[in-house]
């Protein structure tokens, strides 16, 4: 029979599977897991959100999304993988079990719907949303440039027909739209992951502005933490900073805006690799990329649960 | 459904920000429809950029005319692609 037991993360899979993959999951730990649906993408796709819960209301949280940029397949695959890993080590591994003791986790899996459906079928190499802009012939807005944190600003671009099109205005696009909603009524989000492919690099705030965040110094601690429990595994190098210093400049980026809102432990992730297959990492790579990920994500969640605010 | 034979990718280096600004001219040349995997940012941050096969030539002659450094990333976009498709269609037939 089919279960998350049998299921293959040691490939890609489509959005359909996924799809069945989470009600399995749900449907094997109906204590631990639900799923929501925090709405419908612009060509009308559910957009869910696994919730792992041990009780209480509305309790402080932890929001990890992945494949927001849809051809970076290694994330959803990950994500595919911490969401049976959260199943399995609740109640075997310390740390995991003190977090869901006490906070909630959510975890969007496939966070651009269209996009990622639109990379099966049409164009693997797809990034964006697939909404229409009026006068363009160009589809598709960059869901990490339309957030309300400098938008429009330097770290953009106004045209439609480029890769990091912001958009016509901040949140147009609906699959961003849903996150911020999602957000602002929950109120008690304590940590905001948000993971990329590739380059191998743990990013805070700010993306739009060189000014250091007002938590720099604990976030950049965080992040050294964090990359050298990731490299315990296989030895993986990650770099750590300020996306605009790490990088480049960047607006209306995720973490800029869920930073803005209060949320002192944001961060972006580009995992593997540094550049030799970029967005078609082999599916061998799948499964270590996410053991070693997972070792960061465990250390950012513990040091939330342990530096409550 | 889109294919990508022949497509490369390039593994640019731009040593100094005059180089970074060349190759931020590139990318505003939109009929060489350029896919930048890592776009021109700081001097010694590597740029990945997919190169359609009708763009090659003129992106290297480029490249080499203005003394960017490049290696190709990867030789042929669609070879990756089918390998994964195979991949995925082998662990879907089991």
């Amino acid at each position: 029979t089919r279960s998350t037991d049998t299921f293959n993360y040691a490939t890609y899979h489509t959005l359909e599977e996924i799809h069945g993959f989470m009600d399995m999951l749900v449907a094997e730990h109906p204590q631990l897991v639900s799923k929501l649906q925090i709405g419908n993408t612009y060509e009308g796709r559910p957009i869910y959100v696994l919730k792992f819960s041990t009780g209480g209301n509305n309790r402080p949280a932890i929001w990890i999304d992945t494949g927001i940029h849809s051809r970076e397949w290694v994330t959803q695959a990950s994500g595919i993988w911490f969401a049976k890993k959260i199943t399995q080590d609740y109640g075997q591994d310390l740390t995991l079990t003190a977090v869901l003791d006490s906070m909630d986790i959510f975890l969007e899996i496939v966070t651009n719907p269209d996009g990622f459906a639109f990379t099966h079928t049409k164009n693997r190499m797809w990034r964006k949303t697939r909404s229409l802009t009026p006068g363009s012939s160009c589809v598709g807005v960059d869901p990490n440039r339309n957030w309300d944190a400098g938008f429009g600003m330097a770290g953009a671009s106004n045209n439609p027909c480029t890769e990091t099109y912001h958009g016509k205005f901040a949140n147009s696009e609906v699959e961003v739209k849903s996150i911020v909603d999602f957000v602002k009524s929950h109120g008690n989000i304590k940590a905001f992951i948000s993971i990329h492919s590739y380059s191998q690099l743990l990013l805070y705030p700010y993306g739009y502005k060189a000014d250091p965040a007002p938590d720099q110094d604990e976030l950049d601690q965080l992040a050294k933490s964090a990359v050298t429990a990731l490299a315990s595994l296989y030895g993986t190098k990650f770099k750590y900073g300020s996306i605009i210093k790490t990088i480049y400049q960047a607006s209306g980026s995720t973490i800029d805006w869920t930073y803005s809102q209060g949320i002192k432990y944001s961060f972006t992730f580009e995992l593997r690799d540094t550049g030799r297959y970029g967005f078609l990492l082999p599916a061998s790579q799948i499964i270590p990329t996410a053991q070693e990920t997972w070792l960061a994500l465990r250390t950012i969640m513990e040091h939330t649960l342990n530096h409550p605010y | 459904k889109e294919t990508f034979v022949g497509h490369q990718v390039l593994r640019i280096s731009a040593d100094d920000e005059a180089q970074v600004q060349k190759v931020k001219e590139l990318e505003d040349l939109e009929h060489l429809q350029l896919d930048f995997w890592r776009g021109p940012a700081q001097p010694g941050s590597p740029i990945d950029v997919r190169v359609p096969f009708p763009s090659i030539q003129a992106v290297k002659a480029f490249l080499e005319t203005h003394g960017l450094e490049y290696t190709i990333m990867i030789e042929d976009v669609q070879s990756l692609l089918d390998a994964e498709q195979e991949q995925m269609f082998a662990f879907q037939a089991r």
